[in-house]
């Protein structure tokens, strides 16, 4: 499946020769065209390599015309993709990690000493001699942030209506199965059980995380992905809670944890514990003990309020009137346990809204991650149809 | 070995706005 290789990879110079006139097929085979499964067996971000590649010949032939055409080109057909695919996280991922390498490339080969100290003495043998693309980069910066937006928003439209199912009604514990407050029903916001249950929502973590893997995006990337993500699941999950009497129980505190505990297992098998997604879920961990914890004695009330430090006052007061208990032998929380909980939080500078905002956003940052890839050993498969491009 | 410093030719580019902007347009343009 690969090109014919005729010389050795020493001879080549990593760049791609290609006639002004074929940058629109170019564009459609390696953009417009492509799909992501046509690359998966190659190097992670071919497209942006080859791309690359193109740009290094026209700086190299000192041709300004050409590198101007082929980049706006490029950008152009990437939004245009991006249009079309506007709800589809498989392509949206492709052309984040292709479009943050592009940029990576532009950088690493840009001769600036800063971007250069990883290089081997190849790679800066490989350098651009006679354009500066600092504008450029600035665009395909900017074009990232674009691109990861629409990312999180495709992921967050997907998981948006398995987070309440999956994580306040689904019974992952079987021994807490049917125990539930007196006088309320199972309720489900979900048509299909199976696809909303905890293992579900697990289940679509590991796709979006197994689809940005194959696709070469930087960790760095992926890790501000799932602190996104995860906040939602936070903002979610925690809002259902604080407007539903029938989830705030000790059972479903219980539940709540478990299933916590299981966010946060994933997080660690994919070594993604240390992207600060766990901290997001800090206020619904500190909910689930409030719901479990003794709330009687004045003590019980001090307790209360040095565990529950990231939730306002008006969460906790909130949470403590729905909570409801589960048969005859626990008692419901007292208005003077209510009240006293309130004298203790007075002199908290909470924010005045109950609900947490489900639309915050973190802003990302790219951080420059260079390849140790060598652009004169890069292999073009024969069925992308590039055989227009020569290896120089 | 690092290459020898040489100036290298600033390439101005559109903003990301304006070059939608071109792009729409051309669009228009075409049939």
């Amino acid at each position: 499946r690969q090109v014919t290789v005729q010389r050795k990879d020493k001879d080549f110079e990593g760049m791609l020769e290609y006639c002004k006139e074929d940058e629109a097929l170019l564009v459609k085979i390696l953009i417009t065209d492509m799909k992501p499964q046509m690359v998966s067996a190659t190097v992670p971000c071919l497209p942006a390599y080859i791309l690359f590649m193109c740009i290094r010949h026209a700086d190299y032939m000192n041709d300004d015309q050409k590198v101007h055409s082929l980049l706006t080109s490029t950008i152009n057909a990437i939004k245009k993709v991006l249009k079309k695919h506007n709800d589809d996280f498989e392509t949206t991922s492709f052309w984040l990690a292709n479009t943050s390498r592009l940029l990576h490339c532009l950088k690493q080969y840009s001769g600036d000493e800063a971007f250069m100290t990883q290089n081997s003495s190849k790679q800066n043998e490989h350098c651009l001699k006679n354009f500066d693309l600092a504008e450029y980069r600035q665009v395909l910066s900017d074009l990232s942030i674009q691109i990861y937006q629409q990312l999180i928003k495709v992921a967050e439209g997907m998981m948006h209506p398995m987070i309440v199912s999956a994580m306040l009604e689904s019974e992952s514990i079987p021994s807490l199965a049917g125990v539930k407050p007196m006088g309320y029903r199972h309720r489900s916001s979900s048509m299909d059980g199976d696809s909303y249950s905890l293992e579900g929502l697990i289940r679509q973590l590991g796709i979006f995380q197994g689809t940005m893997c194959d696709h070469g995006l930087d960790p760095e990337i992926i890790r501000q992905v799932f602190k996104q993500l995860f906040y939602m699941i936070n903002a979610v999950t925690l809002n259902n809670l604080l407007l539903r009497k029938d989830v705030c129980s000790w059972s479903t505190g219980m539940q709540l944890r478990y299933n916590i505990s299981q966010l946060e297992e994933w997080l660690r098998s994919k070594n993604l514990h240390q992207s600060g997604a766990v901290a997001t879920m800090e206020p619904l961990i500190q909910a689930t003990q409030l719901l479990q914890v003794k709330k009687k004695t004045h003590s019980d009330a001090e307790a209360i309020c040095s565990l529950c430090s990231v939730l306002t006052a008006q969460q906790v007061v909130k949470i403590l009137n729905l909570y409801t208990p589960l048969n005859e032998f626990e008692e419901r929380v007292t208005v003077s346990f209510i009240r006293d909980i309130q004298g203790l939080l007075r002199d908290r500078n909470d924010p005045p809204q109950l609900l947490v905002d489900t639309k915050h956003a973190f802003p990302v940052l790219f951080p420059y991650t260079p390849s140790a890839l060598s652009l004169e050993t890069l292999h073009i498969p024969a069925n992308l149809g590039l055989d227009f491009l020569t290896r120089v | 070995r690092l290459p020898p410093p040489r100036p290298r030719v600033l390439l101005k580019a559109p903003t990301l706005a304006e070059m939608e902007e071109m792009n729409i347009s051309e669009e228009e343009e075409s049939p």
